[in-house]
């Protein structure tokens, strides 16, 4: 995907750990393929 | 000619100079020459960093995650997330030291995330919090740290010999050999200084250092040493690592001996002044000498190359509402070329043979970052960009009266964005006060 300035970006699932457990969120990181 | 001293001081900071207010860092993708100079795009407000807990009373070093609230250069205004609109406890940090990450880093290493203490009352249930704020956020790409790294890699190396400019005198160049690289800045001594202590800073694509042998094959003036050979260790930096000129064709119409231009005297940034070619040498370079300033043995002239951006043709200064500085002595103010022309039976050189290119670089007047002054080349000072023409920038010290000013190209490798200093370790000279003046 590319936003308005026309980077790149990935969504990628990002492993969070808290105190209380681990999960994980859907964010988005610049290509690093590019 | 007005030099600075070295000032040390280390209780300036930029964040607390620049604020959360209106004043702009300018851009690490201003600087292509710095790390992360050519991969900072997508470094931008909003993203998500995983940053030390400076607020937390565990006994490890404990993470929490931040948010990009401003950016200028290296550094970032961050906020821990849950602290919504609240900025009592924003903090500025630069983005290349090692305690900053990518989402997902702490993970990675079994590290908890641990939200501040002032904060953690707030919300119930953090990793609902969490998975409602990062959900379609954005953070760093996960090699973000090992990039800054390779990017803080050199290839000159301790002991190499490069032919630089003899500052004590510009029309000639000497051997020197790199002493220290700080941050793709060499510290070059003279090859015959004794005691090492006759030295100059340049940057690495510095136009002022060549390979060895250059100067004798364009013809340039050389000062050979009395060093007989090379002591252990010692090796010619390969011809790869320097900057690289144009191609230009010299057998057309070009640069001829006698003819007139503006050009920044090397011995005055501040001044644009009317010069003349004095010697065309091979290769597209050019020995320029200021009008009216001109020893007569031509020990004061200088070497551009023919695409230098701080050659202009004549009337560039006019057209752009900048001050020309006229030759020394010439008493028919104001100035004219015209006039200037036939009085001295010269021509000017065509306008089509000037470097025209004007990058599209990004730099806006006001902008803050960190500038060599090059009358007292070991010296990054604290600066802001104050006038923009085409490619030209004019940069001015803060606390520094304007005629310490100095006109630098935008790609000038004697540029950096702010927090260069702290990432390579070099030491920034901050905005003079009125006493370190005195």
């Amino acid at each position: 995907a590319a936003d308005t300035s026309g980077r790149k970006w990935e969504q990628k699932q990002v492993q969070i750990k808290t105190l209380e457990g681990e999960f994980s969120v859907t964010m988005w990181a610049s290509d690093d393929k590019k | 000619v007005k030099t600075k001293a070295a000032v040390p001081l280390d209780s300036f900071d930029w964040g607390n100079y620049i604020g959360s207010g209106d004043l702009m860092g300018a851009p690490v993708s201003c600087f292509k020459h710095v790390p992360m100079g050519t991969s900072w795009d997508d470094i931008t407000e909003g993203i998500r960093v995983e940053v030390l807990n400076s607020d937390s009373s565990l006994p490890m070093k404990v993470y929490w995650i931040a948010s990009i609230i401003k950016l200028a250069g290296f550094k970032a205004l961050l906020r821990y997330e849950g602290f919504d609109s609240d900025s009592g406890q924003d903090f500025w940090s630069n983005l290349c030291v090692p305690d900053i990450h990518a989402v997902g880093w702490c993970a990675s290493g079994g590290k908890p995330l641990v939200p501040p203490k002032s904060i953690q009352h707030k919300v119930t249930n953090w990793k609902a919090f969490l998975v409602k704020r990062l959900t379609g956020a954005k953070t760093l790409p996960s090699d973000f740290s090992t990039k800054v790294q390779e990017s803080m890699q050199f290839p000159f190396k301790k002991l190499m010999r490069v032919e630089v400019v003899d500052k004590a005198h510009l029309c000639r160049t000497r051997v020197a050999l790199v002493q220290q690289v700080i941050g793709g800045r060499l510290r070059l001594v003279y090859e015959e200084s004794q005691d090492g202590s006759d030295d100059f800073w340049c940057h690495m694509y510095s136009p002022l250092i060549h390979t060895i042998g250059w100067s004798r094959s364009i013809g340039h003036r050389f000062k050979r040493s009395d060093v007989a050979k090379k002591l252990d260790g010692q090796v010619d930096a390969p011809g790869q690592l320097f900057a690289k000129v144009k191609d230009v064709d010299q057998s057309g119409e070009w640069f001829k001996d006698g003819m007139k231009l503006e050009a920044i005297d090397p011995l005055n940034l501040s001044a644009i002044c009317v010069a003349t070619v004095r010697k065309v040498l091979a290769d597209g370079y050019l020995m320029i000498g200021i009008d009216g300033s001109e020893a007569a043995d031509g020990s004061d002239w200088f070497c551009y190359h023919g695409t230098s951006p701080s050659i202009f043709p004549a009337g560039f200064c006019e057209i752009n509402s900048i001050e020309l500085t006229p030759p020394r002595g010439y008493t028919k103010l104001p100035f004219r070329w015209f006039d200037y022309l036939r009085e001295t039976s010269s021509v000017a050189a065509p306008v089509k043979l000037f470097n025209k290119d004007v990058p599209n670089h990004g730099f806006v007047p006001g902008m803050k970052l960190e500038a060599v002054d090059l009358m007292e080349p070991r010296l990054v000072c604290v600066a802001t960009v104050t006038r923009i023409v085409h490619r030209l920038l004019r940069i001015h010290f803060d606390g520094w009266e304007d005629e310490y000013d100095q006109w630098v190209d935008c790609e000038s490798p004697d540029l950096y964005p702010v927090g260069w200093c702290q990432l390579t370790g070099y030491q920034l000279q901050p905005p003079a006060m009125q006493a370190s003046r005195d």
